[in-house]
């Protein structure tokens, strides 16, 4: 564990009781390997700990019997906060029909994911529209309205161009008393500029509540990249962790908060539409470092 | 370049940081660079020789060798990761080669995966061997592979469902899949690893539990028209033996080429 291999950098050699700064230096070194390993990025791994080095050479570090144990929590700590703190509740303020739009790159658990927050919802009392705004991938709308069949809620999705079709949803939502729409969108890379533009594109005639960035975990460096120019392009308002039911240690979680500042929502945990809970910062800290 | 002026403490760094934001992984890249230092105590051509010792690592590029009898092609990989979209391409590569192809939806699980694979099967001009949703995927691939035989089918594809290779049920129904398909007369003459380019370090405990299942041959990384740089393959490389046989570019037909190790290592270096 990362408290091990501190307590082997601390243990080389101590000094009338107290910490070299240059052991904390070493053991940062180890900390800052251990957040590359667990895939945060670069930048932010880099950022976390020049945070930490200065509460590391505080006395309470340097003066303590269990410096390793300290490190690791002023560590933990810190991922904490930048994870969002405590689990932040998805609220949907407005006057109905509340849009949420679903935005992220291919594969990253979107059209799943709208179906799980239409049936959370509906737990919660909401009267969900989902909307098939995917016309590029192949049986995409085919692929949301099984999962929408299977939850029971209405799936809509008629006419050609996904900007027109994402706000007649809107319009469809009114017409029924939907009182949340939830908008499924192409997977697309961020560095494809007529993509983006058609992402902005929608959320301008859709006016949503939320955007909410589908993100998986297993994501590596390019996470801070992604999250950056989402945010850019469509003003991400938080995010949904996915395939958190796997071994990914999940460092792009850390990423993408970091970064934009926006909340995670929720954690994809499964395949199956019960398989969506909300994000606990504290846990994804522990699990980031291992 | 990077070196050319000399070489400074913040030279080899800026070299790390381009290896680790390539997803090569922190020791790796550490081990790399102490390498190459070594080599270069006063700079010049370190980029060459990164790139070199990239080469090295990926080895030859290994070109589809499909012969005579039916050939099946295997294709695994995590949820999302670009399988059915990466068979489709391939299929319409063989297609345009002159070859008779079909394309087994061994995915019975997810929603509208056969809907979706039938359509690549009509781009691509495959056969299609489906059943209905639910149907096991065993039965399935045993199916493709007679039904293949009949048809004259030169390669025959066989898609299976996403996976989390941390799911050990899973994991054994993809081995009893190869299994099947070798009860059924036929051998796996290439099993597939569909990797996302944008895959971080669980990208090699992925290569590991896929190869224990299935034994590996090639790696197919996917999205890299993308900005991630994809470098995980170089540990499935080095610690697994699996190279990378095609990188997908797209979401189109004919976004998939034969992996060239040298462009992989450019873009990586960019
Ligand atoms: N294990 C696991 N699989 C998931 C999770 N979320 C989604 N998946 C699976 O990941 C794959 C991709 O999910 P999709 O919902 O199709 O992803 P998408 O973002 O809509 O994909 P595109 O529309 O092509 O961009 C499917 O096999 C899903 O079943 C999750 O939390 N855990
Ligand atoms: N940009 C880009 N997108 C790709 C590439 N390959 C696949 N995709 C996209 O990635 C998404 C997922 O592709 P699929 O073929 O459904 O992936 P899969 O592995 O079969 O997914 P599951 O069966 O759900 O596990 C789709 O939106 C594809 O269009 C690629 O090389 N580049
Ligand atoms: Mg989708
Ligand atoms: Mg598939």
């Amino acid at each position: 564990t990362l408290t091990e291999r501190l307590d082997g950098v601390f243990s080389k050699l101590r000094k009338r009781g107290k910490l070299h700064p240059k052991q904390v230096d070493n053991a940062l070194a180890d900390v800052r390997t251990a957040l590359l390993e667990a895939d945060v990025a670069v930048e932010v791994a880099d950022d976390l700990v020049d945070r930490v080095r200065s509460r590391a050479l505080s006395e309470e570090v340097l003066k303590s019997l269990t410096p390793a144990q300290q490190v690791v929590k002023v560590m933990n700590e810190e991922l904490t906060v930048t994870l969002g703190g405590e689990h932040r509740p998805f609220t949907l303020p407005g006057a109905p029909p509340i849009v949420v739009l679903l935005a992220g790159v291919q594969g990253s658990g979107k059209t799943t994911a709208c179906a799980k927050l239409a049936k959370h919802l509906r737990s919660k009392g909401r009267r969900p529209l989902l909307v098939g705004a995917d016309l590029d991938r192949p049986a995409a709308v085919e692929q949301l309205r099984t999962l929408g069949r299977e939850i029971g809620v209405p799936v809509w999705s008629e006419g050609r161009d996904p900007i027109k079709l994402a706000k007649n949803g809107v319009k469809e939502a009114e017409r029924t008393g939907a009182d949340v729409v939830i908008i499924d969108t192409a997977g697309r890379l961020h560095v494809d500029p007529e993509m983006m533009k058609q992402a902005r594109r929608i959320k301008d005639v859709t006016k949503p509540a939320h955007v909410l960035m589908a993100c998986d975990a297993m994501t590596g460096q390019d996470a801070v990249i992604q999250a950056r120019e989402f945010m850019h392009d469509v003003d991400t308002t938080g995010f949904i962790l996915t395939k958190l039911d796997g071994d990914a240690r999940g460092g792009a979680a850390l990423s993408m908060t970091a970064v934009t500042g926006r909340p995670i929502f929720f954690a994809g945990t499964g395949e199956r539409m019960d398989d969506l809970e909300p994000f606990y910062p504290d846990r994804m800290a522990g699990r980031i470092l291992g | 370049g990077l070196f050319h002026g000399g070489t400074t403490e913040t030279t080899w760094q800026q070299l790390e940081d381009i290896l680790l934001k390539a997803d090569v992984g922190p020791k790796a890249a550490s081990d790399m660079v102490q390498r190459v230092r070594a080599d270069h105590p006063t700079g010049g051509n370190v980029i060459d020789t990164v790139r070199g010792e990239i080469l090295s690592i990926l080895g030859p590029d290994r070109p589809l060798a499909l012969d005579g009898r039916l050939s099946v092609i295997l294709v695994v990989g995590v949820n999302g990761s670009g399988k059915t979209t990466t068979i489709g391409k391939l299929a319409k590569r063989l297609v345009t080669e002159g070859r008779v192809v079909s394309v087994a939806a061994a995915d019975t699980f997810r929603a509208a995966a056969g809907e979706q694979l039938e359509i690549w099967a009509r781009v691509s001009g495959a056969q299609l061997i489906a059943q209905d949703r639910g149907a096991d995927p065993g039965a399935v691939a045993f199916d493709a592979v007679k039904a293949s035989e009949a048809r004259g089918v030169d390669v025959l594809i066989v898609d299976t469902a996403g996976r989390l290779h941390t799911k050990q049920p899973l994991m054994d129904e993809l081995s009893k899949i190869k299994r099947v398909i070798e009860k059924a007369g036929a051998t796996v003459d290439e099993t597939f690893l569909v990797l996302d380019a944008q895959t971080g370090q669980n990208g090699i405990a992925q290569a590991r539990a896929f190869t224990d299942a299935v034994e590996i041959t090639g790696v197919v990384l996917t999205k890299t028209d993308g900005s991630a740089k994809g470098g995980i393959v170089l540990a499935v490389r080095e610690e697994l033996g699996v190279p990378v046989r095609f990188v997908g570019v797209g979401e189109r037909p004919d976004d998939l080429r034969p992996f060239d190790a040298g462009v992989f290592a450019d873009r990586l270096l960019s």
